[in-house]
């Protein structure tokens, strides 16, 4: 503050030039964001969310909730990368961290029903596993009945997503129509294109539950 | 925390505004656009030490004591933060995911001397 060339007020350091002191400043603000975030670099996106579905999950999420205490709030767009295996699936697929994989305790699918489809749908959510046997391949998650077109927040059981490892999570949809009609195409039922795309919408523990209190122990 | 200017010697906190731009990170980090850096400087004369708000705390119990049973001042007293509040940050992940967390302690609100 006395100029360049004089004493710190503080540390009795050599105050800096100003360029130099701004580059500091930079650089400290760089390190302590990534420590908060628990990063140990900015992370490279390689494949952002498109704008437009980001500001309608944004919208969709409670206006103004708070992120959870010791936690974060994440949302997951789907991608979709298996083509169809019968009239009236779909599989999602979602890319999660390690940590959130781990946990997770509260999830929730949201989906956009086209206006097109006709009377109550009967939507089924299987955990889908490819690498296993045929048998153990898919784990039903939960049901639901939808008798409205538009966007659905169907919970899912947490425990039914969480993983150890980084997860692909694939969550297949099997849909059922009044009168078991299944001929109608997936696309027909649920917008999993573009900027409707569906997402996750989870909450997680930053270092599983309960730390903060270990921490004030 | 008293209003600090350039030229205020005695400890207080120093605003300081960082443009998650200047960094280039505006294309991760979504929300907010930038965020207060203060930090605290200043000097701490003998009979500043332990005010304000430090006083308030277990460190100023402990500072007590040592002052009743060493000759005084023990030491020079610093500038330190003495209140911090969380930051909300809206960023994207590695993979794209969209994600909402309250960062704590990021942001100076008090300084005190120590």
């Amino acid at each position: 503050a006395q100029g360049a060339g004089s004493v710190c007020p503080s540390c009795g350091g050599p105050t800096l030039e100003p360029q130099a002191e701004r580059a500091l400043v930079l650089e400290l603000a760089k390190q302590q964001i990534l420590e908060g975030l628990h990063l140990t670099s900015r992370p490279r996106i390689t494949h952002p969310p498109p704008q437009a579905a980001l500001t309608r999950a944004l919208r969709r999420l409670q206006p103004g909730s708070v992120a959870p205490v010791n936690g974060e709030e994440v949302i997951s767009f789907a991608t979709i990368t298996e083509p169809s295996t019968s009239a009236c699936s779909s599989v999602l697929t979602f890319h999660l961290s390690t940590a959130q994989s781990r946990h997770l305790y509260h999830a929730r699918l949201w989906l956009r029903v086209l206006p097109t489809f006709p009377g109550t749908l009967s939507l089924r959510t299987f955990r889908w596993n490819p690498g296993r046997r045929r048998r153990e391949s898919r784990t039903l998650l939960a049901e639901h009945q939808m008798t409205t077109p538009g966007w659905h927040a169907l919970t899912l059981p947490s425990s039914g997503l969480r993983g150890e490892a980084s997860a692909v999570l694939k969550l297949q949809l099997v849909c059922r129509l009044p009168g078991g009609n299944a001929t109608a195409a997936p696309q027909w039922l649920v917008d999993t294109a573009g900027d409707e795309r569906p997402f996750l919408e989870l909450k997680i523990w930053s270092k599983g539950p309960g730390a903060g209190r270990t921490r004030r122990r | 925390t008293p209003t600090c200017e350039p030229e205020t010697p005695l400890c207080c906190r120093r605003d300081h505004y960082v443009d998650f731009r200047e960094l280039g990170w505006r294309d991760w980090i979504l929300q907010p656009e930038g965020y207060q850096l203060n930090y605290c400087s200043g000097q701490c004369p003998p009979h500043l030490a332990g005010s304000p708000g430090i006083a308030a705390s277990f460190h100023s119990a402990v500072f007590s004591l040592l002052k009743a049973n060493n000759p005084w001042p023990l030491g020079t007293s610093c500038c330190v933060p003495t209140a911090r509040r969380p930051l909300s940050l809206l960023y994207l992940d590695r993979d794209g995911n969209v994600v909402k967390t309250d960062v704590p302690d990021m942001v100076v609100e008090a300084c005190g001397c120590s």
